[in-house]
């Protein structure tokens, strides 16, 4: 029912 | 040159045990501000970020930005031979050194033991995370009690919620034997010993990896408090904060999404 989000969706490259 | 003491060698073991188990390697960034490190472990899951403050040394000199790429696992290995009372010199040359040096002495000073540390190239992605982000909701509470919430729940199942309404936050876990929560109150009193205070500007309901949770329960030595920020839809952040403004260790941690 629920996925794992990563951390690239939400934060861009510096 | 880089040159750096701590008066006991605690503080760098508690922030080291802090992120050893979420990222094998990383830079530790020096500048005349301070150590810090930003890592993402393998799945871009849980983004770890560390800094320690100049003024959490004894003695702080960095007269150029350098960057020192270390195996957590590595660095865990020399500090192991140092006692809690010893105090940590870390010194490194910034042009190009291809390894650091450590230095433990005993309070007495009779007893000093040299280490060096090799240094990698490690290419490493630097994530922007927003500053001062306007959480929707923040949770502060004892760090013992972020302990016992979160080794509960990941105990009964991976997928933990976290609900805060005003005043009041809700842990709830789902797990393949059964289910399970618990209700946290914000403290009456301003005085009280072990306060949890709850902010709420929109209630917030999310789920999280239990997992990642429980492991961070291994920042809980550095401090006694530990504070939760929320917005629906984004990354949790989660801070432990160093006594006196030393630095912190804060995590990020990407949240389950509805399919």
């Amino acid at each position: 029912r629920d996925k794992q989000s990563n951390l690239k969706m939400f934060y861009g490259s510096e | 040159m880089f040159e750096a003491k701590l008066t006991e060698s605690t503080t760098i073991k508690r922030v080291l045990d802090a992120i050893k188990d979420l990222i094998q390697q990383a830079n530790f960034d020096c500048s005349a501000d301070g150590l810090s490190l930003q890592a993402m472990d393998t799945p871009h899951v849980c983004l770890t970020t560390m800094t320690l403050r100049s003024q959490a040394f004894e003695v702080y000199r960095c007269d150029r930005p350098l960057s020192m790429g270390i195996n957590l696992s590595s660095i865990s290995k020399i500090l192991k031979c140092a006692a809690s009372k010893d105090s940590v010199k870390i010194v490194a040359d910034d042009e190009g050194a291809d390894c650091a040096e450590f230095i433990f002495e005993n309070e007495s000073a009779d007893r000093i033991a040299h280490f060096e540390l090799k240094l990698m190239d490690i290419d490493s992605e630097h994530l922007s995370i927003p500053e001062d982000s306007d959480y929707q909701a923040i949770i502060s509470m004892p760090s013992a009690e972020y302990r016992r919430i979160f080794s509960d729940l990941s105990i009964i199942g991976d997928t933990i919620t976290i609900e805060i309404n005003k005043n009041t936050a809700c842990f709830s876990v789902e797990g393949d034997i059964g289910n399970g929560s618990l209700n946290l109150a914000q403290t009456d009193s301003a005085d009280e010993k072990n306060p949890v205070t709850i902010n709420v500007k929109e209630p917030v309901k999310m789920t999280f990896p239990g997992k990642y949770l429980n492991t961070f329960t291994k920042a809980v030595p550095i401090s006694e408090f530990v504070t939760l920020c929320l917005t629906d839809g984004n990354p949790l952040a989660i801070e432990f904060s160093l006594p006196d403004e030393a630095g912190f260790v804060r995590y990020f941690l990407a949240p389950k999404i509805d399919q």
